[in-house]
């Protein structure tokens, strides 16, 4: 039958098949898919359908959007960063009518902790919302870039969550979507200068073990929750 | 897969019929992560004059089948239809093959009615 003939709600099904291997289910989503599919015994009945419990939001939608984004090599020599990442998650599919109501970013390390052999070494996270890009071209400072989060971190546990919902909500505009960049360094940019090359290259190597990114979106179809409320 | 079956009380009256939907049948089965079908159900019976309490009529619907009785040539009877319906939630890739878990309002029939 032809498409547009589909009712507009479960259209999901695209023209392919999803390419190549299926993306992994994050396991958030399959716990909150098990526990509204078999509420245990000690569960009261599922709560409104349009908001989410997990997150103590409104939604009835949760998306978890693979980050599009590239590594960012510079071309110099290596500076005092271990890792310069665009993050960018294409927020096209999100439907009109859709309110976003929650945006939470995760990073995801392969392993938990970082034992340096010469006692603590802390590493310092910076996060930045791209907001517009210079003539000069793609490299992460070509960007006017605006400062979200700083954080430092010695022992780090598998994933770091950033709550970015305000930063989100901006993205619904195609043209202010320009993504973030996501800096790792070896401490402070004056204590890491101070390293010797190769003292920083092995700290730096440590860093290998990221793994991705990925932004959990939940948004409320409001036409689909008006329907069940006003029956 | 619509399979009859046997009720204890063999009824045509208006009433929910079991309708298991699996996803791989309607050729889903590359989108749809979970779950793999669901029990969605459907409405089937007829709606005959006097209609009972539980036959989930509308006042209209008890007219109708009064006229259909004086003249069912000219008027049917009323439609068999659901009239309470359960949401489920679906977990899929969407187009960019981003995990979604939507919540469908509207996907299994609870109860049948005459309208």
């Amino acid at each position: 039958r032809p498409r547009e003939s589909r009712a507009p709600a479960l259209r999901f099904v695209g023209p392919n098949p999803p390419p190549g291997a299926p993306a992994p289910v994050p396991a958030v989503l399959w716990r909150i898919f098990q526990r509204r599919a078999l509420p245990s015994r000690g569960d009261t009945a599922p709560g409104p359908s349009c908001r989410v419990e997990e997150f103590n939001v409104p939604g009835n939608i949760i998306r978890v959007f693979a980050d599009q984004g590239h590594f960012i090599h510079s071309g110099e020599p290596k500076t005092f960063l271990c890792l310069e990442k665009r993050l960018y998650f294409n927020f096209s599919v999100l439907e009109e009518g859709e309110q976003l109501t929650m945006a939470q970013l995760e990073i995801n390390f392969s392993h938990n902790s970082y034992h340096t052999s010469s006692g603590r070494q802390v590493f310092e996270l910076r996060l930045y919302q791209a907001l517009q890009m210079s003539l000069r071209g793609m490299s992460s400072h070509m960007y006017n870039h605006k400062l979200l989060v700083a954080q430092s971190f010695a022992q780090l546990h598998k994933s770091l969550l950033f709550n970015l919902t305000e930063v989100a909500k901006g993205w619904r505009t195609p043209s202010r979507n320009l993504g973030l960049i996501l800096e790792i360094s070896v401490g402070s940019r004056d204590s890491a200068l101070a390293l010797p090359p190769r003292r920083l290259q092995n700290l730096c190597a440590s860093i290998d073990s990221f793994l991705d990114t990925s932004l959990l979106v939940v948004s409320l179809n409001q036409k689909q929750c008006q329907a069940s409320r006003k029956r | 897969r619509s399979s009859y079956y046997t009720p204890v009380t063999p009824s045509n009256l208006c009433k929910p019929r079991r309708l298991y939907i699996s996803f791989s049948d309607v050729g889903w089965e590359n989108w749809i992560i979970a779950p793999q079908g669901y029990m969605a159900n459907y409405c089937l019976g007829e709606c005959p004059f006097p209609l009972t309490a539980e036959l989930n009529s509308t006042n209209h619907a008890i007219l109708q089948t009064m006229v259909h009785s004086l003249d069912p040539e000219g008027t049917p009877q009323p439609c068999c239809v659901p009239v309470r319906l359960s949401p489920i939630s679906i977990l899929y890739y969407d187009n960019h093959d981003n995990v979604v878990l939507r919540h469908y309002e509207d996907m299994v029939v609870d109860e049948c009615g005459c309208r």
